[in-house]
């Protein structure tokens, strides 16, 4: 089970421009 | 062609497309101990990708409910500070009644923009990590 930062850390991650 | 760091002055938008952008903006608010702002900002835009369906509701029921803790829970804390009290009403209440939207943080992310682009963005652009990195 993530814990509630690991799961906030991926959130903001995948928001993030991949590409640059 | 422009030089991405000339872009970054564009738009605050155009600053948090670019991902050395995003570095240096971030490196500059963490020096202003306003970090959160960003992560918050991102959080949301993560939190709304998240499909709502049967596989994702668990997650996107646990990750509203991180999100709520850890920035808006705290009234001191410099993400709650720029809300207004009726968004985190909102919020609060989603939460509470597990009534998880994709577009529940969408107001409290729109403030928060808000702020950035008034505030810290253009202070940003003439900060000394700026000027030296351009």
């Amino acid at each position: 089970i993530d814990s509630e930062d690991d799961l906030l850390q991926e959130c903001i991650s995948s928001a993030m421009p991949k590409i640059k | 062609p422009t030089p991405p760091y000339l872009k970054w002055a564009e738009s605050l938008h155009s600053l948090l497309d670019d991902q050395d952008g995003i570095n240096l903006f971030r490196a500059f608010l963490k020096q202003e101990e306003c970090a959160d702002l960003l992560d918050f900002w991102f959080a949301c835009s993560g939190f709304r990708k998240l499909e709502p369906c049967d596989a994702n509701e668990e997650k996107r029921l646990k990750l509203a409910k991180a999100i709520f803790k850890k920035y808006i829970l705290d009234n001191n804390g410099i993400v709650s500070r720029q809300i207004k009290p009726a968004t985190k009403c909102f919020i609060r209440d989603c939460v509470m009644k597990q009534q998880i939207d994709p577009v529940m943080f969408d107001q409290a992310q729109t403030e928060i923009q808000s702020m950035m682009e008034e505030n810290t963005y253009p202070v940003f652009l003439k900060s000394d990590i700026y000027l030296e990195y351009t």
